[in-house]
C-alpha cells in the first residue's frame, strides 16, 4: 500500500504543469523515503528529475517500493478538476494497476476520486554522476524566465557566459545581435539578486525553446540554480518545500 | 547549423 496526503494540492498541481510538456508519460518510483521520476523527452535531449520527499507530506505510508507508470497528459487533465485550495491524496495497492486521486475541498465540503489507469512503460534510466561543475548561477527564477522569453524574439539559441563578475545572456538573428548582462549582486530585491559561484569561465549555447519549457517551474520557487561546465548538459534546480525538480539540456555545439 | 546532442552520450543508460 502506497498513500501520500498533501494538504497543499496546488504544489502538485504545479509540478505536473511544469513538465507536462516536456515527458508525456513517466514512471514514478515510490519508496518510504520518497516519490521520485526521472525521464527524458522525446527527442532524448531534456531530462526531467523531481524528487519529492516523504518526510515533506502530511501523511506518508509506502509499504513496499513500486514503480507507477503514468500517462502525464491524464494526470495534469485529472489534477486540472482539484482546486487550488484542495488537499490531494495519492494512493495505489501493491501491484497497482490504477492511482487513487483524491481532492478534498478546504473545508471538506467536497470530495472527488478519480483512478487514473497505470501503465507499464520501459524505464531508460540515465546514470547521472555527481559532478563538480565550473560555474554555478542562483537568480530570480521570473528574472530568468522573462529574460528568456524576452531573447526568444531574436532568435532560438541562447549563449550563455559566466564568469567570476557577471553572467552574460547573448543571442545572434537574422533580425540583428544583442545581449543582456548581470552582475553578481547581493540585492534585497529578489528580482535582482545574482549569485555567482564560479571556478572556471564557461559559455555555452543552447536552445531557448527548451529552457522556456523549462521555466514553467518558475511557479515553484522563486530561486533558479544553474549549473554550468563545458560540454556537458547545463542543470536548473528549482528547489521548493516538498523536494525539488531539476531539468537537464545538453549544450548546442557548433557544426 | 547547429545541433543538439542526446543525453546519453553524456550519461550512460542504466
Amino acid at each position: 500500500m502506497f498513500e501520500a496526503l498533501l494538504g497543499n494540492g496546488l504544489i502538485l498541481k504545479k509540478i505536473i504543469e511544469s513538465i507536462k510538456e516536456l515527458v508525456t508519460e513517466v514512471n514514478f518510483e515510490v519508496t518510504s523515503e520518497a516519490i521520485s521520476l526521472q525521464a527524458m523527452d522525446a527527442s532524448h535531449v531534456a531530462l526531467v528529475v523531481l524528487v519529492l520527499r516523504a518526510s515533506e507530506f502530511e501523511e506518508y505510508r509506502c509499504d513496499r517500493p513500486q514503480t507507477l507508470g503514468v500517462s502525464i497528459t491524464n494526470l495534469a487533465k485529472l489534477l486540472k478538476i482539484a482546486g487550488n485550495d484542495d488537499s490531494i491524496i495519492l494512493r495505489a495497492e501493491d501491484e497497482a494497476h490504477v492511482l487513487t486521486l483524491v481532492f478534498t475541498g478546504k473545508n471538506n465540503e467536497k470530495m472527488c476520486e478519480f483512478n487514473l489507469n497505470l501503465l507499464t512503460l520501459d524505464s531508460e534510466h540515465l546514470g547521472i554522476p555527481e559532478q563538480e561543475y565550473s560555474a554555478e548561477v542562483t537568480m530570480s527564477s521570473s528574472e530568468f524566465s522573462r529574460i528568456c522569453r524576452e531573447l526568444t524574439q531574436v532568435t532560438d539559441t541562447l549563449n550563455l557566459s559566466v564568469d567570476k563578475e557577471s553572467v552574460k545572456f547573448a543571442v545572434s538573428g537574422d533580425i540583428g545581435t544583442g545581449s543582456i548582462t548581470m552582475k553578481a549582486n547581493n540585492s534585497d530585491k529578489s528580482e535582482e539578486k545574482l549569485i555567482l559561484n564560479v571556478s572556471d569561465t564557461v559559455s555555452m549555447a543552447f536552445a531557448l525553446r527548451y529552457l522556456n519549457l523549462f521555466n514553467k517551474a518558475s511557479s515553484l520557487s522563486d530561486e533558479v540554480v544553474l549549473s554550468l561546465s563545458p560540454e556537458v548538459p547545463v542543470v536548473l534546480k528549482f528547489a521548493f518545500d516538498l523536494g525539488e525538480l531539476k531539468y537537464f539540456l545538453a549544450p548546442k555545439i557548433a557544426e | 547549423g547547429k545541433y543538439q546532442e542526446v543525453l546519453s552520450k553524456f550519461y550512460y543508460v542504466g
